[in-house]
């Protein structure tokens, strides 16, 4: 049975659908069969591995809204081992399309068989809020795993993010659990960095990665190539971090 | 009349919130009298002032659904000059307990007088969202402002704002214009950076400000001690771009 991990931060730009590239480009490298889900109405993630602009229906809004086949909606990329389910715009709108469904929240869940009986690790890459899309990534997730900028905005963010979580918790989905929080965009030469690390470590102790992803110019250009770092520049800082993040999410099984 | 200006990217972590608290806090240091709207659930803007936690409520979320008292809800900074709205977490409910109100993209509207007979310019920090805040953002401003990362995710959600922008004007709001485009987080070192400048000049020509706010550890180390740059290190690039900014939009007019 494969695991559903959910990339999740309400707080913007902090690194979550570079996370969700790479990470699932690692874990494919390392002969798992993976699935990456673009929960995101900016269809970054889509982006960045590639998929035409054409190519993108159906995708998760059909997945979400009209029950289409589930094959249909499944990209292959140019990745062996990895597909995608890619977003599109209309994904925006769906906070007002389902609010009248009682199984809104369940939308995803409702898949979730043929996900984790289909791949080895299916993530998911989530948008910058808390609303339904993400609440449907938590109720239908095994894990959390969080990227979080070393910012200080990044950090206050962090508590309601984990009450969420708990809530999700508490009600949908009884098993959810912490992957770990990944620190991202660490930068050496700027105190704030250690300082948000120190802080972080203190907290929240083994909850988490040793393994930290240095802020890396490498990993910024690599979308505009509609490639993952990992296959841009395997030398890069950037690209090794992620490589090390496997290796720590599949040691700690 | 004040000029109500949206500050608005739905991509997340470009500079919207850095750019609202630097931005009011310069206008208000060449005395304009000016007021900033936290419109984001996560508060980063009323965290950046200095607004204590206890002392956020009644906020923008009474405003939008309890019709307060206004003068209850405006708040002083340190800055001379400068008020707040502070925002508080109950702003994330938002959309789904206005989704019954026929006017729910009008709430901020029906305030505009107010706003713009008691203040030179209002700012409106936006979250990382299309949704019903930036609708009502979009809806009731002057003008909206466009934080823009130099990197290649940033450039790619710029159709999509623009096009969100466009439907505003056409419906709810025929007056709305661009103020301008204002590239963030610019870094010299890196090629990445005269690429998307050079594409965003190209296609919006003078719709793009000069003025360029460079990427500056200032800038987000300041936050941390609830202070804008401009008063935790006045010489700081960061700081200085901004006021070069305040100057470049008081020319226009
Ligand atoms: N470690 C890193 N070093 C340098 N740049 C990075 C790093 N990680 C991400 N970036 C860049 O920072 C920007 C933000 O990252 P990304 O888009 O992955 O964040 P996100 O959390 O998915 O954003 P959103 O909240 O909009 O979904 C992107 O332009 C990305 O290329
Ligand atoms: N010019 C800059 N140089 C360096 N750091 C910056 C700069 N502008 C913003 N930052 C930092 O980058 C991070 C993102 O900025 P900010 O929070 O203002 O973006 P945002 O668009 O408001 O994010 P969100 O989408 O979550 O609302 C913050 O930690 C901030 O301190
Ligand atoms: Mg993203
Ligand atoms: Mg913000």
């Amino acid at each position: 049975k494969g695991r559903l991990i959910a990339i999740a931060n309400q707080k913007g730009g902090v690194g979550k659908t570079t996370t969700a590239i790479n990470l699932s480009t690692a874990m494919a490298s390392v002969d798992k069969k993976v699935l990456l889900i673009d929960l995101d109405p900016q269809g970054n993630a889509t982006t960045g591995l590639g998929i035409d602009v054409k190519n993108r229906n159906p995708g998760v809004y059909e997945l979400f809204c009209e029950s289409t086949a589930f094959k249909k909606v499944v990209r292959d990329t140019i990745i062996p081992g990895l597909s995608i389910i890619p977003s599109t715009q209309d994904l925006s709108a769906i906070e007002l399309e389902l609010v009248n469904m009682t199984d809104r929240a369940k939308r995803l869940l409702q898949y979730k068989d043929k996900l984790i009986y289909g791949y080895d690790y299916i993530f998911i890459d989530c948008p910058p809020s808390l609303g339904l899309l993400t609440v449907n990534a938590l109720t239908a997730a095994n894990s959390v795993l969080v990227p979080l900028q070393c910012e200080f905005f990044a950090l206050e963010g962090l508590t309601q993010l984990l009450k969420t979580v708990d809530r999700v918790k508490g009600g949908f989905n009884k098993n959810l659990i912490m992957e770990g929080i990944v620190l991202t965009m660490y930068d050496r030469r700027n105190k704030l960095s250690s300082e948000v690390e120190n802080d972080v470590r203190k907290h929240f102790g083994k909850g988490v990665f040793e393994t930290k992803i240095p802020r890396n110019v490498r990993l910024s250009e690599a979308p505009s190539h509609g490639l993952p770092a990992i296959l841009y520049d395997l030398q890069a800082p950037g690209s090794q971090a992620y490589i090390e993040l496997v290796k720590e999410i599949l040691g700690k099984r």
